[in-house]
């Protein structure tokens, strides 16, 4: 952390919370982003008759260092950050990924013309977790 | 590569579960595990798009038969009562299915009779091919669904008597089997701007479907008396005319993976597992150690 401050701008800075985020979490941080796409960019409108939008959604960003329960993570995540700091790059840091979902309804024409109506588990993404 | 497969393939298997045509074009790893026949809906076509590389066009699916126009409109009206306009399902309680299938007839034998004493008659042999069903789809309900071609009259309520019997194919091939047996249902319409009469054949169908009949054959003998019965009066418009062969809509409860079961939601929310889900895993016992031994005794004679 000293060698941190050393890098520090002289003059102290007017928000300290601000100041002291950089050092705490990384700046693009594990989040939840958005993303909408429609069936008929995948020229799937032929067969999926509905929803006509679908927002999958998805994790990305940064696990901070020391993720505790910010993240629901589980102990282990700290661990493999230290084994990935002090004993092996190659192991690679925590991952951001999903944490929870939501189901999807889907109406689609089935390939020998009968119509069905289904709802699948776990097709958008709603909270994110570093594992 | 082999621990890989083994902490990721019971997590993953289940969403790579797909036709078996397009598993094996993929990997002859991902074969099918018996018993879990065609894939669902969405899969096979999403692991198409993924086995192909680079930005070729996504290939839009094998030409699909186009489904008839007013089922169509049928089952949008049901998409509409079940899931939002972003596609979530909807809460209610009542509906427990996750699955909504609708077949219309694949070939029939139309016969009309006006018999003037009974009405007219609009009977019709039907052949519907139940092969989308999957082996993990149970039925909750199944309805035969007739839609009015053009716009019956509303001057007063219709009573309807709906004669239903299943033909057994005496061979292969056969276009209008023998009748095997048979249901009389009789059924008060109120047919005022209604577009569809819903006849309920749940029990009817549940030992066929039960018993993964694929093809069922029916004639369907359905006879309309506009008016109060007690003066007879004529049909004002042959009701028949009015009626299109119906078709056969299954309300299904998905019991695979894939499928979104509401109690998971209702009872609690899924997480993403420490450690992939192993089937019915005992729960965590809420009393922790205290409760352990008889908890352990619970649990083994629940298992027995």
């Amino acid at each position: 952390r000293d060698e941190n401050l050393k890098e520090a701008p002289a003059t102290p800075p007017s928000n300290l919370s601000e100041y002291f985020k950089q050092f705490l979490f990384p700046q693009n941080e594990c989040e939840l982003h958005n993303f909408r796409l429609s069936f008929s960019q995948l020229k799937w409108d032929k067969w999926i008759i509905a929803p006509h939008r679908y927002s999958p959604q998805y994790c990305k960003g940064d696990c901070p260092r020391a993720v505790g329960h910010r993240y629901g993570s589980p102990v282990h995540t700290m661990v493999q950050n230290i084994i990935y700091e002090k004993l092996d790059p190659s192991v690679g840091k925590p991952s951001c990924v999903p944490a929870e979902y939501s189901p999807l309804s889907v109406l689609t024409i089935e390939p020998d013309g009968s119509i069905v109506y289904k709802e699948y588990e776990d097709m958008i993404a709603t909270k994110c977790t570093c594992r | 590569p082999h621990s890989r497969g083994r902490v990721v393939s019971d997590k993953t298997s289940g969403f790579l579960v797909a036709s078996k045509d397009t598993a094996s074009e993929l990997n002859p790893l991902l074969q099918l595990p018996k018993g879990v026949r065609r894939g669902y809906a969405l899969l096979p076509p999403l692991l198409k798009v993924l086995s192909e590389r680079g930005h070729q066009s996504w290939a839009s699916e094998a030409p699909r038969l186009q489904p008839d126009s007013r089922a169509l409109r049928y089952m949008k009206r049901l998409y509409k009562m079940s899931a939002t306009k972003e596609g979530i399902p909807k809460t209610n309680k009542s509906h427990l299915y996750n699955t909504v299938r609708l077949f219309t007839p694949c070939s029939e034998c139309q016969h009309r009779h006006r018999d003037l004493r009974k009405g007219d008659v609009h009977s019709v042999d039907l052949l519907f091919n139940l092969d989308r069903v999957t082996a993990l789809e149970h039925l909750l309900k199944s309805v035969l669904l007739y839609s009015f071609d053009t716009p019956v009259p509303i001057s007063s309520s219709t009573t309807c008597t709906c004669r239903l019997s299943v033909k057994e194919q005496d061979f292969p091939g056969q276009v209008c089997p023998s009748i095997s047996h048979s249901l009389a249902l009789s059924l008060r319409v109120e047919v005022r701007k209604r577009k569809w009469v819903e006849i309920d054949v749940t029990s009817f169908l549940q030992p066929l479907i039960a018993t993964n009949r694929r093809n069922i054959h029916m004639a369907v003998n359905f006879t309309c008396l506009m008016g109060d019965p007690q003066h007879n009066t004529q049909l004002e418009t042959p009701i028949d005319a009015a009626l299109v062969p119906p078709s056969l809509l299954l309300y299904l409860n998905d019991t695979s993976e894939q499928a979104y079961h509401r109690w998971n939601s209702l009872g609690h929310r899924r997480k993403i597992p420490a450690r992939p889900r192993q089937g019915n895993s005992p729960r965590v016992d809420p009393m922790g150690d205290k409760g352990k031994e008889n908890s352990q005794g619970k649990r083994a004679s629940r298992r027995r």
